[in-house]
Order: structure tokens, then sequence, then C-alpha cells
């Protein structure tokens, strides 16, 4: 379904070139939930930015179900995006303008539903993740785990086919970041595909399959027996 | 050295009144090294921002080194900021427009040093974090993690005797994060106090006592015998 062959991802600021991703080939069946690890800086951002046609490759090829998305029009990603991905930001993007209900809502704003059920699935969403005495503020107004959480909400609120998670947990308690993924783990029993940034090896064991990179390169896979 | 007595701080918004703290009473001596636990909501940051002298109360009151706080002229409160206290905030506060080695030695401008050895400080402590390849950058140009890393640099390489830590590990590996609590574990025996957010019941072991809040109340305090 996602298939990434010899992906390469250089920046360029300046007269410095940071090599992120090196020669990423990676395989993801429709359903799996997968989990990526290593350290910090190791290019685990910028491969879901890939994966999330977020960020285009240096080179190598991404197939986006089958079509190769090199070259695509930032027009046709978009719409690629908007009706296949939910993506859960690591440093949230929420709008500071917007409530949080408001801030949720937008990410319903595309499918085909009246403002009633639209109301119905941002109230229903801020209740699982404990934040609806939170609708009417504006994310300033929040606390850090408060944001990831309405960042979680806004990614998740249309049961998006794919959801990227980059650190979904990092701000939260061990009961909330539970609560998140149990969550996840019934969209993916449901049907979703999930590829999850996290350094908790105790959330990462809620996946199928952990991928550990290491300085732009995918050092180990493993299967994990218990999920 | 830190006295809070039955501090309460209320946010208003619109209509809305949230008591993020009530009745917190709290000593904390010199050279004390203290873990701040609780969930996502229940008052962490907003106890910080007390302590470090960042936001008011609504009652209550803090005894800063035996003097009263309260009434105190903002530039008094800055003054007293900047000779004492090194705040690594929970989302990191970097500036833009500044590259990595700049918003470091910002931190640095109010005490007596040459520029040379502003700047060997600050080569110093982001070796120590393991960021000197990225002095030169801006911070959008950093991974969440060496973001992190570099508000972490900036609060301490004035070796300041108080550190407020807002969750300071939620976005780096265990091997970043445990480098991290070593180096406040150091700079603790050389004799800072240090109260610090955590959600990680590990990095919270590395302090003497820890503080449990819940729903803007202290509920437990507990010694740690290990530290
Ligand atoms: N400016 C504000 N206006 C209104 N309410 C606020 C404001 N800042 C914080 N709050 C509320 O005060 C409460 C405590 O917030 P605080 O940021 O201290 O929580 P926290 O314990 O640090 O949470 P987290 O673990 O998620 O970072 C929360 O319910 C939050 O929504
Ligand atoms: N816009 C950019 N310009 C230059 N270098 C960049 C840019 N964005 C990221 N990098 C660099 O690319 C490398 C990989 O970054 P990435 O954000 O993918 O790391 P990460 O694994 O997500 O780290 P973390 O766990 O800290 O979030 C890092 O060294 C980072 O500094
Ligand atoms: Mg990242
Ligand atoms: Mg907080």
């Amino acid at each position: 379904m996602l298939r990434l062959e010899e992906i390469t991802k250089i920046y360029h600021s300046g007269e410095v070139e940071t090599t992120a991703l090196e020669g990423i080939t990676l395989n993801i069946d429709r359903g799996e939930f997968i989990a990526v690890m290593g350290p910090s800086g190791c290019g685990k951002s910028t491969l879901l930015n890939i994966i999330g046609l977020l960020d285009s490759t240096t080179s190598g090829s991404y197939y986006f179900n089958g079509s190769n998305v090199a070259g695509a029009s930032e027009a046709k990603l978009a719409n690629i995006r908007k009706e296949n991905i939910g993506f859960i930001f690591q440093s949230f993007n929420l709008i500071h303008e917007l409530t949080v209900a408001e801030n949720v809502e937008i990410a319903l704003l595309y499918h085909k539903m009246s403002a009633k059920e639209r109301r119905a699935r941002v109230h229903e969403v801020l209740e699982r993740m404990g934040i609806t005495h939170r609708a009417d503020h504006r994310p300033s107004q929040l606390s850090g785990g408060q944001q990831q959480r309405v960042a979680i909400a806004r990614a998740l609120v249309s049961q998006p086919k794919i959801i990227l998670a980059d650190e979904p947990t990092g701000n939260l308690d061990s009961i909330h970041g539970d609560e998140v993924m149990q969550m996840l783990t019934e969209l993916n029993h449901d049907g979703a595909t999930i590829i999850m940034v996290t350094h908790s090896t105790r959330h990462a064991s809620y996946a199928q399959r952990i991928v550990n990179l290491f300085d732009g390169h995918i050092v180990t896979e493993s299967t994990n027996r218990r999920a």
C-alpha cells in the first residue's frame, strides 16, 4: 500500500548539507500498525513527513497506493492527504486564533456531513480525549498535554485510513497516554493503517512491527509477537 | 528558601473561571531536587511559573529567599529571575530569528564575562547536549528533541542557583534523556536547587522528593530514599 524505495532526503541550509534520511526502503501494508523509534535527530519526523506527502524526497521513489507521487502537483498531493491521512504533529500545529472545537472541526470540513453531524463528532472525540471542558478555549489557554490531545483529536475525528502520529504521548502522563494508545488500537482494529513515532518502548509494544532508525538509516526491524 | 503558603491561581477567560491551583503550601530548601508529577492539566506548569516569578498568584503568599514577592515591580522580578533562575519551558520558547548558539548565548548577556568566555561556555554546553553540529542553524531547522536540548542548554549555561525544568525530556529518547538527568544531578551536587516537572517515574527517581499534584492540589509528597 505504501512503498518507499531507496529514499534519501538532504536538507540544505546555507552551505551546510544535512542527510536526514539515506537509502530508506520500507513497505507498509494496509491495516498495519508500525512504531518507528530511534535517537533524537535520527530522521523519524522527516520519514513521517515524506510518508504523509508533506515533504518531497531528494532521491528514491515513494508509491502511495501503487502510484508514484514524485512530480505530483501540490494540489493533487493536498487532495490525497485530505482524503486519506490524519497527521498528529510533534509540535501540534494548532491554529491559535481558533477555539479547540474549531481546530478539530476544521478536519471535517472536506467531508460530506451536516453541521449538526460535524459538531456531534467533534464533541465525541473531545470527550474521548477528556478535554470537552476546554472546547471554547484557545490553544494558548491550555496545558501542554491538553494541546497535544487537541492535535490528536483533530487528526482522528475524520477516522482517516492512514494515521501518522509523531510522538503523540510525549506530553502526557501514563493514564492519558495509555488512553491515546487504546484509541489508536481500536482504530487499527477498524482498519486504519498507523505509523507512530515514539520514544516509549511501552507504547511501541502496541504496534505489530517496530522499525529502528539511526543516523538516517533503518538499522533493525522487529515483529511484535504480542500485538 | 522558597516558601509557598496557601497559593491559589484562578484563570479568567471570558466568563469561564479555571482554578488551576488551590491552597498550595510548599517549602523548598536550598539545594533540594524536587520532582513534580500529576495528570495532564493538573497545574504543574502553573506552579512552576509562579515559583519562577513568571506569573502572579490570585491569593496566598510566596516568599523568595525570605521576601514576599507580592506587589514587587516587574523590573524587580525580572532582576531576581535573571540572577537566580534558569527555566526550561515545556514548549521551549526559542527565538526563531536567532541561531542555536545565539539563543543560548543570550542567557549569558547579563553576566560579567568577556565575549570569548561566553562563547566558550556556549560551546561547552552545546557539546554536553550533543548539538554543536547545529550551532549555526535556526530552531525551525532542528528536530523536536534537538530544540528541547537547545532550551535546556540555554537554561543551564549560566549555572543558575535555581533550575525550573518543565518536562525537560518529553521529546528525548532514553539515552539523551538520561544524559540530561545526569547533567541536572551534577548541577544539584554543585548546589543548584532543582524543581522538575516530569511524567516519567524513572526520571522522577533522580530527585530527593516527589510532590504529586491532582486537580490543582498537592495530594501526596514522598521522599526518595535512593537519591
Ligand atoms: N491562560 C490560561 N487561561 C485559562 N486556563 C488556563 C490557562 N493556562 C492554563 N490553564 C488551565 O489551567 C490548568 C492547569 O494548567 P497547567 O498548564 O498548569 O497544567 P499541567 O499540569 O502543566 O499539564 P500538562 O501535563 O498537560 O502540561 C489546565 O486546566 C489549563 O487548561
Ligand atoms: N529544515 C531543516 N533544515 C536542516 N536540517 C533539518 C531540517 N529539518 C530537520 N533537519 C535535520 O534533519 C535531521 C533529522 O530530523 P528529524 O526531525 O527527522 O529527527 P527526529 O528523529 O524526528 O528527532 P526527534 O526525536 O528529536 O524529534 C536532524 O539532524 C535535523 O537537525
Ligand atoms: Mg521528531
Ligand atoms: Mg505543563
